[in-house]
């Protein structure tokens, strides 16, 4: 049991530390067993190392790099063992363009083992998916189902004048 | 084991009842600011078993049951299903197809399916484990949590690593 | 002392209700004394009600809607009190695409009795100010100001590829 | 009482000393995760007296010192100065500009100076107080602040509508 975990824990451990050097373009990060001499009880600690930058707390990092580091232990565990589906609610919203095109180079690569359900307001998080579905509501206060058709100006969608179903 | 198919019928702002096909691959939901879209990753979450009202942003139960609206009545149940495709047979049942289904009544009530017919939730549980959608997953990701999951303690992010390993 | 803050807090309820029902394209909204009758120590509470919905409780709103309403807050202040200056740091990340625009548009309508000072990634928000003032840090962990050009393609701006200073 | 002038010498990521001149209406401040805009926002709202380090995203008054990277020392000494255009003769001086300066050393002293000679942070609260940048007011809105701003105790509240009226 205590073999199983161990092991599984590095090879988790390998994938974000390689995943997180990849969104950040630089840096190092590392997962940490805080008992290490315990490993069924044992919490996990989060080192950090943006690019430049020293060892930090996870406290100090900007908003960006604080869901760039969520999103990079999502994806290590994907990597470990792909989840038959994953939903992300607007994980996106506090990422820079550069970096909302990195996170949706990462979702295409990933869906070949899981698939997403992602909602977003970000026009590059768009581009990246298959399929659109929209939601709507009007004054009615009932959410309703609109087929949407990405156009090149993402804000067709966004503005609720999607084509009726 | 795809996602293939959502229903929802009174769940939160989802008053009529409403069908989503969800392809392979990604995903995105996309609309307006309160048009429901978090709406569905709540009824997603709450159809894989989540038990606890608070992260589904409400104060009791009944929160998640339609509430009316200045043109509507408010509805007396609430329910989500979900259908998967299981040609991987990665849940142990002998069907092509499983739908799960969840309901609760305004009395408080709660009923749980499988393939339409009902059992426990104990036997939810059972049939979710080990296909790493339970709820200490990172199968479903809120609107927001960045912060809950970058400042959870070292035990609690280690629930994390017990699901996929 | 009491009769002013009254005269105040009547004035500043006059501005967020118009100003939400603006933002919201509908609904209504008011701030209360929690304790009507004393004035010089009650609280303030907040009742919204989005297009088409109940009166509701604040935590049930949606990511963009809560934003919305502090919006509305802040610029019923600036209305009856213009600030000398005002920093707001990425407020628009949960707003949909119409949000955005709908927040630049009160900004501009603002910026001739207050200055503003406004952090962001969205291209909506960049597009409505006066002038850019571009920071990058690149890998050296020290931030450095650029001077920036607004590109029809706002992504240009963030990609940290901004021209010199 | 526009932001004319913001200077910054070792306060979290400025290392180096960097000067920025505001314009009157929006001024937005663009640039990738991580580079320090907020950085900005909470060196403006330092400057202002702000006494809490926790709303400074730090644990100590020191980690808004440079600490350092792996190319510089740390530095020993926080710096931040804003001048403030004073024709509107807003502020209680008899001079068409005001600067107001804070400094902090790692020995934990601090220092607060307008127009170069050294006061008391009394001596600047007093100095801002009715201009409506006092601690309690919405003239610096933080990242993230949203659901502090819409959790807050009805009582928490008021404290925003008194700086104002
Ligand atoms: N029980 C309920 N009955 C009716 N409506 C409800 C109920 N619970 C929540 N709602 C409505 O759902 C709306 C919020 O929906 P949701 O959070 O899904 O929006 P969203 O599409 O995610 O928006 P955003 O883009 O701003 O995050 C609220 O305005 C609220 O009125
Ligand atoms: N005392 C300090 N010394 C050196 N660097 C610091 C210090 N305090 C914070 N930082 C650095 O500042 C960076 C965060 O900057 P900031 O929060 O301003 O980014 P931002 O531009 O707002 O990014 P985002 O767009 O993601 O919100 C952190 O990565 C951290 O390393
Ligand atoms: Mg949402
Ligand atoms: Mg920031």
């Amino acid at each position: 049991m205590a073999e199983k975990f161990e092991e599984g824990f590095a090879a988790i451990n390998a994938h974000f530390s390689d995943i997180f050097v990849r969104l950040f373009g630089g840096g190092s990060a590392v997962l940490e067993l805080s008992e290490a001499d315990s490993v069924l009880e044992s919490g996990v600690e989060i080192f950090v190392q943006p690019p430049g930058k020293r060892r930090q707390n996870l406290a100090l990092l900007s908003g960006g790099e604080r869901a760039l580091t969520v999103i990079s232990i999502l994806f290590s565990f994907l990597a470990y063992r792909p989840a038959p589906f994953c939903v992300i609610d607007e994980i996106d919203s506090a990422l820079d363009e550069s970096n909302v095109r990195r996170f949706s180079e990462f979702l295409s690569e990933y869906s070949k083992h899981s698939q997403f359900i992602v909602v977003t307001h970000r026009k590059g998080t768009m581009e990246a998916a298959d399929i659109l579905h929209g939601v709507t509501m009007e004054d009615s206060g009932v959410s309703r189902l609109v087929s949407v058709k990405f156009q090149e100006e993402g804000q067709q969608v966004e503005e609720g004048r999607m084509m009726r179903g | 084991m795809l996602l293939k198919k959502f229903e929802v019928f009174g769940f939160k702002s989802f008053a009529d009842k409403t069908e989503l096909e969800f392809s392979p691959g990604i995903n995105a939901i996309v609309g307006p600011n309160g048009s429901g879209k978090s709406n569905i990753s709540d009824a997603i979450r709450w159809a894989l078993g989540e038990q606890s009202i608070r992260t589904l942003r409400g104060a009791k139960m009944e929160d998640v049951i339609f509430a009316g609206t200045t043109h509507r009545k408010p509805l007396g149940v609430a329910e989500v299903s979900l259908t998967f495709d299981n040609y991987d047979a990665l849940l142990p049942l002998d069907f092509g197809e499983v739908t799960v289904t969840r309901r609760v009544f305004r009395s408080g009530e709660s009923e749980y399916l499988i393939n339409k017919s009902q059992c426990r939730l104990k036997d939810l549980h059972e049939l979710l484990a080990g296909t790493g959608l339970g709820r200490e997953s990172m199968a479903v990701i809120g609107q927001n949590k960045i912060d809950e999951i970058l400042n959870s303690k070292p035990e609690e992010r280690r629930l994390l690593f017990e699901e996929v390993i």
